[in-house]
């Protein structure tokens, strides 16, 4: 777009070779703070079908843009601040379903290998699809979403609390459960993956299969699986010299 | 002696009107030897043209416009000027050799927003400050 190519005074105007045409895209990516091209996506008919950490990723491009168009506007509650957004869906899940001895709970576990350092977490969300429950027809629904510090193999985890939900258990849509207090081991223990773990319990504290409940995992369709988006604010980040 | 009451003098402000409009159709554009006056010209980044869509997945590309024209005096109505580019353009005029005039840059700028994906297949969205010329202006 734009004029054509300008002659500027004096010094005469040279078409640039492939090679250094790639310095200057790299140049072009590293001033916008992206990352080298990474490998091509997965396969189109994967691509194809609509993803939820994806979905969710455009809403949230269009309310950002929205506000670097609009200078002043009010920025959204969760956008705040940030500068950047992650989404987490490649996951490990495991289950302490139905059969096992109580309480159930289901494991979801996040490679965060990705996260930049040095930029502050502002706020992370585990976000899980609820659909109506067949079995527990009328009752309330506590949800608990715990991280797992550390595994043990001759006792329980070693875990830290970190948000409580109640819902009914015909209730539909996205679960959203607060996970901002666990940024702070990741930022210890960067390299680690994160283990969170989720538990149901009815009014009366009987334990209940999350899956019996209505969560989906996994084994949902793609629009509907479950996934981890943290919040950053880029640290101030010193003036780029151009190289 | 009771100083009969000065009635209170608006405030003088020497800015010029902080006025960033681009130039309407009927404003000089064209400073006194024909060269443009300072002011925003449109550029467009395509992420298209430099073959990025597989991975970036909005936008396509985005307009991040650039400053261009003179500085000269009297600066034109629709420039907006520190007062300092006011004073060094004056002085250029005295001394043209030992003062350069004040260049034409922006006053504003706005950020822009980025969704990609990542090597693991991650989506992320990044904002990048100052990466769009909201209005141009002498310094």
């Amino acid at each position: 777009g734009g004029p054509g190519p300008r002659l500027p005074p004096g010094c005469p105007q040279r078409r640039l070779g492939a090679r250094e045409r790639r310095d200057v895209q790299r140049e072009i990516l590293a001033v916008l703070g992206l990352p080298g091209r990474p490998r091509p996506r997965a396969p189109p008919a994967a691509s194809r079908l609509p993803a939820s950490a994806p979905l969710f990723m455009l809403d949230l491009y269009h309310a950002m843009a929205s506000d670097d168009d609009e200078d002043g506007a009010p920025p959204e509650r969760r956008l705040g601040r940030a500068d950047l957004v992650m989404s987490f869906v490649n996951m490990v899940e495991r289950d302490r379903a139905l059969g096992h001895q109580e309480p159930h709970w289901k494991e979801f576990h996040f490679d965060l290998t990705q996260i930049p350092a040095g930029e502050a977490v502002t706020a992370a969300e585990f976000r899980i699809y609820k659909v109506p429950s067949t079995h527990l027809l009328n009752s309330t629904l506590h949800v608990t979403m715990f991280q797992v510090v550390q595994e043990q193999f001759n006792r329980e985890s070693d875990l830290f609390f970190l948000d409580l939900q109640t819902l009914g258990a015909g209730a539909e849509g996205w679960l959203v459960l607060d996970i901002t207090a666990a940024s702070d081991h990741w930022l210890l223990k960067h390299h680690k993956d994160l283990g969170l773990r989720l538990y149901v319990e009815t009014e009366d504290g009987h334990s209940v299969d999350p899956g019996l409940a209505g969560l989906l995992g996994q084994q949902a369709p793609r629009s509907r699986q479950p996934f981890v988006v943290t919040f950053f604010r880029a640290s101030q980040n010193p003036v780029r010299t151009p190289r | 002696a009771v100083r009969p009451l000065r009635r209170r003098q608006p405030k003088k402000t020497n800015e010029l009107p902080q006025d960033s409009r681009l130039p309407g159709i009927f404003d000089d554009v064209h400073g006194s030897h024909g060269q443009q006056v300072c002011r925003r010209h449109e550029l467009y980044v395509s992420f298209q043209d430099l073959g990025w869509l597989d991975w970036i997945i909005a936008p396509q590309g985005y307009s991040a416009y650039y400053c261009e024209g003179e500085c000269s005096f009297p600066l034109g109505s629709c420039m907006n000027a520190t007062n300092h580019a006011i004073l060094q353009s004056l002085v250029h005029l005295m001394k043209p050799d030992a003062v350069p005039k004040a260049c034409c840059a922006p006053t504003k700028l706005s950020a822009t927003s980025v969704l990609y994906y990542d090597s693991s297949n991650n989506v992320i969205l990044r904002k990048k400050r100052n990466m769009v010329v909201k209005a141009c202006g002498c310094h």
